[in-house]
């Protein structure tokens, strides 16, 4: 279950408040993966109190967007927090589709990859099993394909530190990158931190989902929850 | 194979942190946890001096835990104002539980309205086992003997005390400023969550 909260002294009006927790939420708790399961429970308020005396901040407010920003940053940095978390989890993945003809497509097929137990356990194992992110992407739930041309498409792995080559491409314009360096595929799946790009290159609209690997410990923890 | 392990409470608990004005917090081992850890937790806004506003996102499983339902019915009915205190307890989700569940999560907020004299403004969320009744009689003890305080410590415990089988107590604390005037503001978020993890919210 995933529960929280964000507190702020801001004064902001109700209208303002719902708007702002609204769009972080989607952005940001809306957008993680441990294991695909969705709680009963599940539940983010935010309070904001005043204290800070400052003028309410309203939908129409010159800083309402400005504030906005912070608290999806923030809310970001939160549901990160429980991708990190993960029961047991070794890596935190970034899932970024990008170049998408909707950003509704790129959430499904962002949260189809991250849900995927198949592309986990290949993370666990740091094997860059590409091929699993392929099907993922394919069988993702959209309501038409618009936004997927296999001929367009292109995988690959990122590095979040600073070696180089930071990107490996795995598959090029849909067709697979026989000279994968895979000694270097090993050294970005070793990284605790990395991230997975998918350019769909049908448009122009991304969105980012976070996810982590399955491990040996996820299984241990869940497999005797209640006793 | 296994990847290196790495000691997450060391890189991801800060160890101090500053905290939005007037808001205290609380929390207590009341004894649902059988390995007697915190497990119940309380936040109270304590500024007289104007409203509050509040909101909030809650699952679109079909089938809503009691405080889901409870919460969703508080906010609604102070049109999202004035609503001044949260509590959690963690061990039991108080999910599926029927009229019974109904009835013990608003005695958890009426408790909670009654200790800080406020009138059905508290919001109230579960995370734990589902499928099991509150302890009732030790979550009212645990509400009437919590002491509050505002201390990096008390939000710390805060965070530990919506815990359930996660590994570390996720806490964090920023300020910013209003872009018109400079007037400094802080944001301070807790969560909870390691498993049952895709949240789809509305």
């Amino acid at each position: 279950t995933l529960l929280g909260y964000i507190v702020t002294d801001l004064s902001i009006s109700s209208n303002g408040i719902k708007k702002i927790l609204s769009f972080a939420g989607e952005r940001s708790f809306n957008c993680i993966s441990v294991d695909g399961d969705m709680s009963t429970n599940d539940t983010i308020s935010m309070l904001a109190n005043g204290a800070a005396n400052n003028k309410t901040i309203d939908i129409d407010s010159s800083d309402f967007e400005d504030v906005a920003a912070n608290v999806t940053s923030f809310a970001q940095q939160l549901a990160q927090l429980v991708v990190r978390d993960g029961e047991g989890a070794t890596k935190f993945v970034t899932v970024n589709v990008t170049k998408s003809k909707s950003f509704a497509d790129a959430k499904i097929i962002a949260e189809t990859i991250s849900n995927s137990s198949l592309v986990k356990t290949a993370l666990y194992g740091e094997d860059a099993n590409w091929g699993r992110i392929l099907c993922a992407v394919g069988y993702s739930k959209l309501e038409n394909f618009a936004s997927l041309d296999e001929s367009k498409l292109n995988v690959k792995f990122v590095a979040t530190d600073d070696s180089i080559p930071k990107e490996l491409p795995l598959l090029i314009n849909g067709v697979p990158n026989l000279n994968v360096d895979e000694a270097r595929a090993s050294e970005i799946l070793a990284l605790n931190d990395l991230e997975i790009v998918v350019e769909l290159n049908t448009g122009s609209e991304e969105c980012s989902f976070w996810t982590c690997d399955l491990s040996h410990e996820y299984v241990t923890i869940n497999g005797d929850y209640r006793s | 194979k296994a990847a290196v392990t790495i000691d997450k409470y060391a890189l991801y608990v800060p160890k101090t942190g500053t905290f939005p004005k007037k808001f205290e917090v609380g929390s207590l081992a009341t004894g649902v946890k059988k390995n007697g850890n915190l497990d119940l937790g309380i936040i109270v806004n304590t500024n007289k001096d104007a409203k509050s506003t509040a909101s909030a996102v809650f699952t679109t499983n079909r089938f809503k835990a009691a405080p889901v339902l409870k919460s969703k019915q508080v906010l609604e009915s102070n049109n999202f104002k004035d609503v001044n205190a949260i509590v959690v307890n963690s061990g039991c989700a108080n999910s599926m539980t029927g009229e019974v569940g109904m009835a013990d999560t608003e005695k958890m907020c009426e408790l909670v309205n009654k200790k800080l004299n406020l009138k059905d403004q508290t919001l109230v969320m579960s995370t734990g086992v589902i499928g099991q009744k509150l302890q009732m009689d030790k979550i009212s003890k645990g509400i009437n003997d919590i002491k509050f305080g505002s201390s990096y410590e008390d939000w710390l415990n805060m965070a530990k005390s919506i815990c359930t089988t996660d590994t570390f107590p996720k806490l964090i604390s920023s300020q910013f400023e209003l872009k018109s005037t400079g007037e400094l503001y802080t944001l301070t978020g807790i969560a909870k969550g390691a498993g049952m993890i895709c949240p789809n919210m509305a």
